[in-house]
């Protein structure tokens, strides 16, 4: 692990602890190998490790009788500021209904994650949702939605065929209707690198206004995760991101990487298959998860 | 000379990170510009401009040795494939491209929709199956997936066909009881036709990072896997990750996935894809 190998680092033939500005170094390199092992983006793992080098030669480490302990907490302070700051929910319009929109590359979680938050907000935030099958070209992707929607008894608005854009539109009259007062919208899958597509999503953001764009993240995502939301968040007002699939042993170091690049904070991650494995994001947990 | 030497450096020093941007791992990219180091230090690449050809070729071809690049073949009666991987990767759009790729050869090809668990799984492959043409054997949701692997194998005896593509449900290879579920499905298909599967191939989305190491072993060592296929190279993601799993374990790479038309799928090669590694 990282700590075995700083404590090694730091540790002279005598066994007593001494530092240098060479085995500082050689910790950052550790540290640096650690964080791209763990999927963080390459010039975000070097930027990362700049803003950390001052404080790593600093007094703390300096005088700590253990200073790869010392050094260990840096970093992971470090990264739980980055990835953290205050904990941020849903942009609950002040009045009239919320519009949620997910959008991400193919295979992410958006559909099965747009109905869990479906679920809590009926569940724990007593909303009155409605979910959006926005994608029409996925086969059976409406019918996904139809069935997941049945399962936590939230309605699915669908048009078979027709455009998205048209679809997403209509959404907020049947909402309306509905008397429902928090429209999710679940988005075809889609190459940040697809200019008509991506063109789609701007297309839907000016019709719906949302008050939150999520961006849905596999959490096995390496290197490219930061062009992919880079992209994104050029072309779309992101408010949020979520990360899918950390039940899975993937580090998910693109979540500094997303943050590094997008700004936008982490809101869920989601944790299994079932509807209920929704969970708020926890910056301290990712911290220790990336470090390894 | 000194000049010369500072060049090289610099470019061993770029060629590394694009490795790593690549998903090849910082490890694995660290070794094989040391590699690259020694080779030219011993005079084996003669001109800093042939580094680039040489790392790419040298990388090629251990991608394609001892690579099996054709499917496995059942000499006497059908020919059963696995795909299995993590959920979301590719593995049902990948079975409706495989079977576009063998009927286009002309095989008969049947579909075995064994994803019985997620919402809609079956009906997303029925959709598939029709669109390319041929039968499918679903069972109610909920069903037991060896059972329609069981039936699968029976129908395409039954019906003289030459390729029974399994489609399994996304799993996450860490969590045992899923892995203990494709177990059966190897061992049921086994009883039915003697050698099944004939093939099991890992479906790895191109845009994954270091887990995709993880995913090889875990499911090599669950279920044994003899193939993968990469999805979604049409995206930005190189997936240079194949290069870290072919050090550790060798594992042909079969087909690559290029987009989400069933026609957008070719068999691997290695000289293209380490061309685009670097691009
Ligand atoms: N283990 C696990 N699987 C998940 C998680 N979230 C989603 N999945 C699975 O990932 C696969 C893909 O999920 P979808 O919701 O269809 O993904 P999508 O982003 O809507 O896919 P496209 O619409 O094709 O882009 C399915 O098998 C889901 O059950 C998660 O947190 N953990
Ligand atoms: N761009 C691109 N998208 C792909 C490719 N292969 C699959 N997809 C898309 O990825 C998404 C997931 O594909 P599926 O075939 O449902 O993946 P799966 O592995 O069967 O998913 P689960 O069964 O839920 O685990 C769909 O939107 C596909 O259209 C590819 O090669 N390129
Ligand atoms: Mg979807
Ligand atoms: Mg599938």
């Amino acid at each position: 692990s990282i700590s075995d190998k700083l404590t090694t680092v730091f540790r002279t033939i005598a066994g007593k602890a001494k530092i240098t500005e060479d085995n500082i170094q050689e910790a950052m390199r550790e540290v640096r190998v650690a964080l791209l092992e763990a999927d963080v983006n390459l010039q975000v793992a070097r930027d990362f490790i700049a803003g950390v080098k001052e404080e790593a030669l600093g007094e703390k480490v300096l005088n700590a009788v253990n200073p790869g302990e010392q050094f260990i907490k840096i970093v992971h302070d470090r990264l739980v500021e980055l990835l953290g700051g205050e904990r941020e929910e849903i942009k609950w319009a002040a009045q009239g209904p919320t519009v949620i929109m997910l959008c991400g590359l193919q295979g992410a979680g958006k559909t099965t994650t747009v109905a869990k938050l479906a679920s809590r907000f009926k569940n724990q935030n007593r909303r009155k949702p409605l979910l959006v099958a926005a994608d029409v070209q996925r086969p059976a992707a409406i019918e996904q939605l139809k069935i997941l929607g049945q399962q936590i008894g939230v309605p699915v608005y669908a048009e078979l065929g027709g455009d998205p854009v048209q679809i997403c539109a209509q959404a907020l009259e049947v909402a309306r209707m509905q008397g429902a007062d928090t429209i999710l919208l679940d988005t075809a899958g889609r190459l940040h690198v697809d200019d008509a597509l991506m063109f789609e999503l701007e297309n839907i953001v000016a019709r719906t206004k949302p008050q939150e764009i999520l961006f849905v993240c596999d959490a096995m995502i390496g290197q490219s995760a930061v062009d992919t939301a880079a992209e994104f968040r050029k072309r779309l007002p992101l408010t949020g991101a979520i990360m899918t699939k950390m039940d899975s042993d993937a580090r998910g170091g693109s979540a500094l990487s997303l943050r590094e690049v997008t700004g936008v904070p982490l809101k869920f991650v989601t944790v299994g298959e079932k509807l209920d494995a929704l969970e708020e994001f926890h910056p301290d947990r990712m911290a220790g998860r990336i470090l390894g | 000379l000194l000049i010369r030497r500072k060049i090289d450096e610099a470019l061993l020093d770029e060629l590394e990170e694009a490795l790593i941007a690549a998903d090849v791992g910082p490890r694995l990219a660290l070794d094989i510009s040391e590699q690259i180091r020694q080779k030219y230090r011993n005079k084996e690449i003669e001109h800093a401009e042939e580094i680039l050809d040489f790392l790419k070729n040298m990388l090629a071809e251990g991608l394609a040795a001892e690579t099996e690049m054709s499917l496995g073949r059942n000499p006497d009666g059908p020919t059963v494939i696995l795909l299995i991987g993590v959920n979301g990767t590719g593995k049902t759009t990948t079975t409706a491209k495989l079977a576009r790729f063998l009927t286009d050869q002309g095989h008969g090809v049947l579909l075995a929709a064994a994803d019985t668990f997620r919402a809609a799984a079956g009906e997303q492959l029925d959709i598939w199956a029709s669109r390319v043409g041929v039968d499918i054997v679903r069972h109610k949701d909920g069903a037991d997936p060896a059972a329609v692997v069981f039936d699968a194998c029976d129908a395409a005896l039954a019906r003289k066909l030459d390729y029974v593509l399994v489609d399994t449900a996304g799993r996450i290879h860490t969590k045992s009881n899923l892995m203990q579920q494709l177990e059966k499905i190897h061992r049921v298909a086994g009883k039915k036709i003697a050698g099944a599967p004939h093939e099991v191939l890992l479906v790895l989305d191109a845009t994954t990072g270091q887990n995709a190491l993880s995913q090889a072993k875990l499911f090599t060592e669950g279920v044994g896997v003899t193939g993968l296929v990469l999805t979604k190279l049409d995206g930005t993601a190189k997936g240079g990750i194949v290069i870290a799993i072919n050090r550790e374990i060798r594992l042909p790479i079969k087909f690559v996935g290029l987009g989400e038309k069933e026609t957008d799928f070719a068999p691997f090669d290695p000289h293209e894809f380490t061309d685009a590694l670097f691009a």
